[in-house]
């Protein structure tokens, strides 16, 4: 499955 | 991390810190909003749900844990310290935030990036918190004086996501398949929410006069 980006902000 | 999204940070960091130093310092949350304290710890616990799962950077990590810390601190200062929750104006501060939470659970559960919990928390994170300064506008309209450790308070946190926007518009023209259509829109809502104080806070800025919102 497509892996979402992390999510790197605040 | 770029320039904009470390001023926005460190900007979002001084709001808290602000408001941390009026409510430990002089013993009072007047003119300060509990619903809204509520809703942004409710934002940071349903933001952060990966802050142990997900490592990101040292940075990251301390910033969740401070904005964690300190928004749950301060609701707890306003509910049990017994200093200050006696300056705490529960007659004026009644926006049902219930009103706010459950359109943006069902906006999230509609409205995400992929259908997991870790997802829909996320998205309801955001819209969230477009929406968390409803009620301490809605107190600052009620309250005449706004002190101004309050103001400052609302201006930092109001200028921070003003920041983000930069940094989304910066990152969306530097690194490729950056789009994150709901921080975006979530974030421009928020700032626009700013919009009628910041005109206010400036004018009192400009002419030298104490805050003052039109009833």
């Amino acid at each position: 499955n497509m892996e979402l980006p992390l999510k790197d902000e605040l | 991390m770029n320039i904009f999204r470390l001023a926005g940070d460190m900007t979002h960091l001084m709001s808290v810190l602000v408001l941390l130093l009026k409510i430990h310092t002089i013993k009072s949350c007047a003119g300060i909003s509990l619903k809204t304290q509520e809703l942004y710890a409710l934002v940071f616990a349903t933001r952060y749900l990966d802050i142990f799962t997900d490592f990101i950077s040292v940075y990251n990590t301390i910033m969740k844990l401070i904005f964690l810390g300190s928004s749950f601190s301060i609701v707890w200062y306003m509910r049990r310290h017994k200093l200050v929750r006696r300056s705490y104006d529960k007659e004026q501060d009644t926006f049902r935030h219930f009103f706010l939470v459950l359109p943006c659970l069902l906006l999230a559960l509609v409205m995400n990036e992929k259908f997991t919990f870790k997802e829909v928390m996320w998205a309801f994170s955001l819209y969230l918190e477009a929406v968390a300064i409803l009620p301490q506008l809605v107190l600052l309209q009620r309250t005449k004086n706004i002190d101004n450790l309050t103001g400052q308070y609302v201006f930092l946190l109001g200028a921070y996501r003003a920041f983000y926007i930069f940094n989304w518009i910066y990152r969306y023209f530097t690194e490729p398949h950056y789009v994150h259509w709901i921080t975006w829109i979530s974030g421009l809502v928020q700032t626009l929410l700013y919009a009628d104080f910041f005109y206010y806070y400036f004018n009192s800025w400009k002419n030298n006069v104490k805050l003052h919102l039109p009833a």
